[in-house]
């Protein structure tokens, strides 16, 4: 181990996709991807996100809040298949 | 479970599966390995069969691509999505895509299959001890030609057991060159390429010619991924360099440097700081057959499951020990039926079994009510109802079926003129009933018959032997010959499944350096097939009553039925 820590440097690599989008963006554009919400619903409206949650929530086995808790969150990062949870 | 809209699902049980194209992260063998056991999931608890064919369109097509791939649903690089599938119908219903962003393995980390060097194609063990030194990547160590090795041992200083690391030095895939070595450097567009590259392509796959001049020759092929290739970043493919220079320091493996999420990247060039070409190192992956396995769930007809330990719930996680979640057994057999599982045995007689040693038996039922007659069939007198031939071989440039002590002729030039049965002790009265493989030398016009562990030479109507497969260098472990392919020049390859010799026919010994393993030399066809002969050029490898057809530059072209498409039965 450094007998001293070393200030970290952090480096933007180039080509990474570095997300700036916020959590409710990346939220709403995986409630459209998966088939929660449709494009014409996604009108940015609290409930409709909310109800769309609920359903997801309820799909996947978590905590049903309706809200985009840690866990909801989590879930929405984890690697998986493609194919929509809803609809074709 | 959950099914598609109308329950969608195949109108047949057989269905037919092709692989366009592979990933340069794992060798060929083993990805067509995690197929063909994602495949065994859900067949083990259907009626449905999967076989794989080679060309045409079959009801599921398999393709590894990134970001846009051909269908309006494109990937989305390292993580996130890993592949999609589409329901059971026509065109691409059925098919499904596998995310080449992806890092693909068996779940636990890179996959390094060798070939060449004496461990018969093992995998890497890493790590590895060489010289008292411990190695964790495929190395040049000890060699002066540069090409990389591992051991596939965790000693190799102990064991001595190598083989040669994937590279582009030594091997292709897919292309138009049989998977010749690339050629360096090689002219493409009027440049000069002393690696490979993706220039030329949208699709990300590096490539090189295998020969010094693509735009005359146009001979190319992919290259196989490094055990240190990178994933994502702006060198996808690429392997690490080491050591490399960044932020003014020099690194001789992955670091988490210059990130604060931990993760492990390297350059692909010597120096970060100038070239600013990098990507993350190795990881332990996704395993091909857990994602195969959910992706072919959708391609039978099944949705996402809402149970969490099911295969098709939607999240990827490793499993070690898989087994099959009742969720997605209810669901496949909700649609299909439940079969008769792994192991399907023969249906019981209910009447007292006649003598069957030398016969198969039908049944026939008069009625729902009456006893069911047993009614002894013997296919021996039509060849065409012969369900796998003993052997099958071209002698006198005509095809000879042999089956119980009988046999066959059929003239290629007149296509569904069969002769026979005729008596195998009529004509080669040495020989006994069963021949499990034989062959014409085609110089000598010798035949040579094989038996279990014995075998014949007939000249004309002059027999030598019997004589044991010891005389030809053959070990004692080995049971029998079930199949033998000339190679020109007084060579014969004799193959017992998984493994083949080559036969000196004039000395009557194996030459050095065999037995070799058959899906190294032949890859594509069953390696428990029981019977290999040689046709019109073309290399037959004969499973039950199908062939799988091999050109003379081993590309398996064609898969059929020995009955309908060799011996022309109606």
């Amino acid at each position: 181990a450094p007998l001293q820590s070393q200030p970290q440097v952090r480096v933007t690599f180039p080509g990474e996709l570095v997300s700036s989008i916020s959590d409710d963006e990346l939220a709403e554009s995986y409630l459209e991807r998966f088939g929660y919400i449709s494009k014409r619903s996604r009108s940015n409206t609290h409930v409709s996100i909310s109800k769309a949650l609920l359903q997801m929530q309820k799909k996947l086995g978590l905590n049903e809040t309706g809200e985009l808790d840690q866990s909801t969150m989590e879930a929405m990062k984890t690697p998986r298949c493609g194919v929509p949870d809803v609809g074709n | 479970f959950q099914t598609f809209e109308g329950d969608l699902k195949w109108d047949h049980n057989d269905i037919t599966y092709r692989v366009l194209n592979y990933s340069p992260d794992l060798d060929g063998d083993i990805i067509e390995d995690a197929f063909r056991r994602a495949f065994k999931v859900w067949s083990d608890v259907s009626p449905l069969t999967f076989t794989q064919i080679y060309s045409g369109e079959a009801d599921i097509m398999i393709l590894f691509g990134s970001d846009d791939h051909g269908d309006p649903y494109p990937f989305d690089g390292k993580d996130g999505l890993l592949a999609h599938a589409y329901p059971p119908g026509e065109g691409v219903q059925g098919d499904a895509h596998f995310d080449d962003d992806e890092f693909w393995t068996l779940g636990t980390g890179v996959v390094v299959k060798t070939r060449f060097g004496n461990a018969n194609g093992a995998v890497c063990q890493f790590p590895f001890k060489f010289n008292g030194r411990s190695y964790s990547s495929c190395t040049s160590e000890g060699r002066t030609d540069g090409l990389l090795w591992c051991s596939t041992t965790t000693d190799y200083d102990k064991d001595k057991k190598y083989g040669f690391c994937p590279s582009e030095l030594l091997y292709t895939y897919g292309g138009n060159s049989d998977g010749d070595k690339c050629v360096f450097p090689f002219i493409f567009d009027g440049e000069s390429y002393d690696a490979c590259t993706k220039e030329g392509r949208s699709d990300g796959y590096r490539w090189c010619a295998t020969t010094d001049n693509f735009d005359k020759d146009k001979k190319y092929g992919f290259c196989p991924n490094r055990d240190t290739a990178v994933i994502g970043g702006n060198s996808q493919g690429d392997p690490c360099v080491f050591p490399f220079v960044f932020l003014e320091k020099t690194y001789n493996s992955c670091t988490s440097n210059g990130r604060d999420d931990r993760r492990l990247w390297c350059a692909t060039t010597s120096n970060y700081d100038t070239d600013r070409k990098w990507g993350f190192c190795p990881d332990q992956g996704y395993s091909l057959f857990l994602v195969a396995a959910h992706e072919f769930g959708h391609a039978i007809g099944l949705e996402h499951s809402t149970v969490r330990d099911a295969l098709m719930y939607p999240m990827y996680s490793y499993i070690e020990d898989f087994q099959l979640h009742s969720d997605d057994i209810e669901g496949v057999q909700y649609l299909y039926g439940s079969g008769t599982g792994p192991h399907p045995s023969p249906p019981m007689p209910t009447t007292e079994s006649p003598d069957v040693s030398d016969k198969t038996t039908t049944t026939v039922t008069t009625s729902p009510t009456t006893t069911t007659e047993v009614v002894p069939v013997d296919p021996t007198t039509d060849a065409c109802k012969v369900k796998a031939f003993d052997a099958i071989t071209e002698i006198e440039g005509q095809l000879h079926f042999f089956k119980d002590g009988k046999y066959w002729k059929a003239s290629s030039a007149r296509p569904g003129a069969i002769k026979g049965p005729l008596k195998i002790s009529d004509t080669w009265p040495a020989l006994p009933s069963v021949i499990d493989t034989a062959f014409e030398d085609l110089l000598t016009k010798k035949i040579f018959f094989f038996s279990g562990r014995r075998f014949w030479v007939y000249t004309g109507t002059t027999v030598l032997g019997p004589r044991g497969l010891e005389k030809l260098g053959i070990g004692k472990d080995v049971e029998k010959i079930v199949g033998s392919l000339q190679r020109g020049r007084g060579k014969v390859l004799l193959f017992n499944g998984d493994k083949y010799w080559r036969l000196d026919v004039k000395t009557q010994v194996v030459d050095k350096g065999y037995p070799r393993d058959t899906e190294d030399a032949f890859a594509g066809v069953p390696i428990n097939a029981h019977d290999v002969f040689l046709y019109k050029e073309n290399i037959h490898f004969c499973k039950d009553q199908f062939y799988w057809r091999m050109t003379p530059r081993r590309q398996v072209d064609q898969v059929g039925y020995v009955k309908y498409d060799i011996l022309n039965c109606p």
